[in-house]
């Protein structure tokens, strides 16, 4: 009987209107847009969730520290990059009618070995983000360091593209070399 | 076409207990 009915989405009280064979939800679910998402902001402490449309406005005020710039074409100043530790330097930029989530995380891979990874998301599903690229550049004295990718969505998350490398990652001796009075400039750029 | 200088925004570093919690 359960092969001949057709199921609702886990989802169906949030809005979802799929429904397919009970053997083959596990999959849209997965993806589903009206599945809840979880803060981005890293860190183990928040454990917010909730819908995309409200990922934003959470980070906004839940996060005070996360600041917004706007415009497609921006420079992120990290300080005190000389922090010991496990550190974190978080902001959004807003273009194209979308909030991009800005992540610069500086932490121990292997032990004794400290790396920055840089990576930016897009606050809003896969789909959407597929449809956009960015760049992240360091520039020292003739010297330039450029990533560029697609962004990843924040219904995936970053920890994947970390212990893949999948992000801009350059350690602490290779970040010398674009750091300047213990800032370090990533010049970021979104294109569609 | 006059070239724009891209906005600068300092961000200050936000530091976690992720280490003490992976100590843990």
């Amino acid at each position: 009987v359960a092969k001949s009915v057709l199921f609702p989405c886990k989802y169906a009280s949030s809005g979802c209107e799929l429904t397919v064979p009970h053997a083959e939800k596990a999959a849209p679910e997965k993806l589903c847009k009206f599945r809840p998402y979880s803060c981005p902001c890293p860190g183990p402490f928040c454990r917010w969730q909730g819908p995309l449309d409200a990922v934003t406005p959470h980070l906004t005020h839940q996060h005070k520290f996360i600041r917004t710039l706007q415009g497609d074409d921006i420079f992120f100043i990290a300080t005190d990059i000389h922090l010991p530790g496990a550190v974190n330097w978080v902001m959004m930029q807003s273009c194209f009618g979308f909030h991009f989530l800005l992540i610069l995380k500086k932490q121990v891979k292997y032990i004794g070995h400290q790396q920055f990874f840089a990576i930016v998301q897009l606050i809003g599903t896969r789909k959407q983000a597929e449809s956009f690229s960015y760049q992240l550049q360091l520039t020292g004295c003739k010297r330039r360091l450029i990533w560029e990718a697609t962004p990843r969505s924040v219904q995936e998350g970053i920890a994947t593209a970390i212990m893949n490398s999948d992000c801009l990652v350059f350690d602490t001796s290779m970040a010398q070399f674009f750091t300047e009075g213990g800032n370090l400039v990533i010049r970021v750029t979104i294109s569609k | 076409r006059t070239y724009r200088m891209p906005k600068e925004i300092r961000v200050e570093p936000q530091k976690f207990a992720e280490e003490l919690i992976h100590r843990l």
